[in-house]
């Protein structure tokens, strides 16, 4: 099982690259834009990724108006 | 708006946090955002309990889950109060809830408001200053390889699935971008801290935005 688990890790590594490779490719010229590689998370594939750490539901929120709003008048 | 306006700098905001593998950053923003409004009011800054949240708050689902705005409605109706981190530790797993006596010193929040400020990001800016740090929720896909810089693409909003805490902007820079701090450990991003564009919703940041009232 161990060496099973290996190969895993490798594939989801090496798939990692792959993905470090597009997303720096994307964009690269662009003033201080994002840069991607090699953390913790690159052993995992990205549906493994999802499971653990992003459980997060969404949530929808009302949309914020400034009409109605009373403003706080000058007070010191 | 001030350019640069960052709540680090006022000393309320507690460390980057390890959620580990437990599915609980709903928890972690929420009680991030408490410990800081807690500070901002002048009580002095202390790391309350996630675990707490994660066990006790029903109508969520611990470290399988959850929403942080589930997680504020709860804390508002029970008006349950967040105990010191040191009392209630973070044990990356789901654990019955337990129960302080009401002499235990505790937080409990006396509100909350979540709007959704998409295209209105100045004025989420406006609401960061006089709330303080915002609770948001994003698409943190590709945060998966992030290292470092301002994220402008890779991600979308309307597809949110990890909560994290905004604690400050800069607009001094030719790209404008929101200073948000993440669970993951300080390992991670900049210090366990990511970059995000302002002004285009990038990962959906303004999509569904909490402020507490403490």
């Amino acid at each position: 099982p161990s060496t099973r688990s290996a190969k895993r890790r490798t594939a989801a590594f090496r798939e990692s690259l792959k993905r470090h490779r597009y997303l720096n490719s994307v964009f690269p010229h662009e003033n201080a834009t994002a840069f991607y590689g090699i953390n913790q998370f690159s052993y995992l594939f990205p549906e493994e990724f999802k499971a653990i750490y992003l459980r997060s539901e969404p949530s929808r929120c009302p949309r914020y108006s400034s009409e109605g709003q009373t403003p706080v008048p000058n007070i010191s | 708006l001030p350019l640069r306006f960052d709540w680090r700098d006022k000393h309320v905001v507690t460390s980057v946090r390890n959620q580990q593998t437990c599915g609980g950053c709903w928890a972690f923003s929420v009680v991030g955002a408490v410990e800081s409004v807690r500070a901002i009011r002048g009580a002095p800054l202390e790391d309350l309990s996630a675990q707490q949240v994660i066990d006790c708050s029903y109508s969520n689902f611990g470290c399988s889950g959850g929403s942080p705005l589930s997680a504020l409605i709860w804390l508002n109706k029970t008006q349950e109060k967040l105990v010191r981190d040191s009392e209630y530790p973070f044990t990356a797993q789901n654990g019955l809830c337990r129960y302080f006596s009401r002499a235990q010193p505790g937080v409990s929040i006396q509100g909350y408001v979540a709007y959704d400020f998409s295209d209105q990001e100045n004025v989420m800016a406006r609401a960061l200053l006089l709330s303080g740090p915002l609770v948001v929720t994003v698409d943190a896909v590709s945060w998966q390889d992030y290292l470092g810089g301002i994220i402008q693409h890779h991600c979308s909003s309307g597809k949110a699935n990890h909560a994290v805490l905004v604690t400050g902007f800069d607009r001094t820079g030719r790209t404008p971008y929101w200073i948000v701090r993440n669970s993951w450990g300080s390992s991670w991003g900049v210090g366990g801290y990511v970059y995000v564009r302002m002004g285009s919703n990038v990962c959906g940041i303004a999509d569904s935005v909490s402020a507490v009232l403490v």
